[in-house]
């Protein structure tokens, strides 16, 4: 049927909310949607929560598309909410991961910022809020978080790119995602953002240069996923804390998970290097996908297995 | 509202060898209009690599600031309107 959601496509946001519900009729044992709130023009904030009923379980929770342009990784959570309804009872390690621990799947962070960039600007990367006394539109997510917040110049005007709002949580999607895991806080071991392009795995700090205390833990783990990733094509990540990996960056989602107490957390910044940048052609998306599931498993399957 | 078009507009990566390097990339970036690609702001670092977007009409003069300094940079997209368009190259299932 022309037009349909398609996994090997990057899928506007009317079509990822019909897979939503597509989802939740064909495996209602499986997936079930959670409305965590709205953004800012009103569209839903659905999580998806894959797995058995049984909220007391361990659980990692997943975002996408934090960053209104980076197409790819609202694509990677479709993909895995596909694949880990699709494989469980045939792939022994979705089966034991879904078996013992629950994942919070949030498709689309930047709803409104996702949409903006396919009907208006397809370099957009903020949300849509409106800046009382500015004439610039949005804010960036993921500098919104109470983690350091605002602790470097370059997030204070409304016109950048990286601006981090008037204040920690201000924006309603960062408000929503940070209530959701704050209430579910004893089951969340994981927390892993999908961002793009570089072929990195992050993990904490962005504010700091300083080690968080389990980093050597974390640099394993990112090494064995990154290893782990390129087993499918070969595909190169690097992998480290992010003020040092990439650069110091502050009110930053991954930083604010951590401290809030869930100490394994991971920042991917998918394909690829920059050839094409935000623009990766569809014909990577499979492949992307498939790369990184291998990477995402591992990490599931290390916390289930050493985090109480 | 049309959708925005990025006809002709480029994508530029540097990578500054020295501080004056790094610093006329810096004075760049205060007098054009430059949309930080990676990193995703205006971090810019000796030996960092800098992906960044610009017009058709600053790219050119971006070009002999960058010519005049000897400084080494390439092109990773020549015309982002074609790249976007490009993206779907994935037929309907």
């Amino acid at each position: 049927i022309p037009g349909r959601h398609s996994y090997a496509k990057y899928n506007a946001w009317d079509k990822i909310v019909a897979w939503t519900e597509k989802m939740l009729h064909k495996h209602p044992d499986m997936v079930s949607r959670i409305k965590i709130g709205t953004t800012v023009e009103d569209n839903p904030l659905y999580v998806l929560k894959i797995g058995k009923k049984d909220e007391r379980r361990k659980a990692i929770f997943m975002d996408c598309g934090i960053h209104a342009r980076e197409w790819i990784s609202p694509a990677f959570c479709q993909w895995f909410v596909y694949q880990a309804t699709k494989t469980y009872g045939k792939n022994k390690i979705m089966t034991k991961l879904l078996d013992r621990m629950n994942f919070y799947v949030l498709p689309v962070f930047n709803i409104d910022g996702y949409i903006w960039s396919w009907t208006q600007n397809r370099m957009w990367r903020k949300n849509r809020s409106k800046n009382p006394g500015s004439k610039c539109i949005g804010t960036d997510l993921n500098r919104n978080f109470n983690a350091s917040w605002n602790s470097f110049p370059d997030t204070n005007d409304p016109c950048e790119e990286t601006y981090g709002g008037p204040t920690a949580e201000s924006e309603k999607e960062t408000k929503a995602v940070t209530d959701f895991i704050r209430s579910h806080l004893k089951s969340i071991k994981g927390y892993i953002t999908m961002h793009s392009y570089s072929q990195m795995l992050l993990f904490p700090y962005g504010y700091t240069s300083k080690l968080p205390p389990n980093q050597e833990e974390l640099a394993k783990v990112a090494k064995i996923g990154t290893d782990a990733l390129s087993t499918r094509y070969a595909t190169h990540y690097i992998y480290g804390p992010i003020a040092s990996t990439i650069y110091p960056t502050s009110g930053s989602s991954l930083d604010w998970a951590y401290k809030l107490g869930i100490k394994h957390t991971f920042a991917f910044e998918l394909r690829d290097k920059g050839k094409y940048g935000f623009l990766l052609p569809e014909s990577q998306i499979k492949s992307t996908c498939k790369e990184t599931m291998l990477a995402v498993k591992f990490i599931a399957k290390y916390i289930l297995q050493h985090i109480s | 509202i049309a959708p925005v078009r990025f006809d002709k507009e480029k994508v530029f990566r540097v990578k500054p060898q020295d501080e004056k390097q790094a610093n006329i990339l810096k004075d760049l970036a205060k007098t054009n209009k430059l949309d930080f690609w990676y990193p995703d702001a205006t971090h810019i670092a000796v030996n960092m690599r800098v992906d960044f977007r610009v017009s058709e009409k600053e790219s050119q003069s971006i070009q002999f600031v960058l010519d005049q300094n000897k400084m080494h940079y390439e092109i990773l997209i020549h015309d982002l309107q074609e790249a976007i368009e490009k993206q779907f190259d994935v037929k309907e299932d």
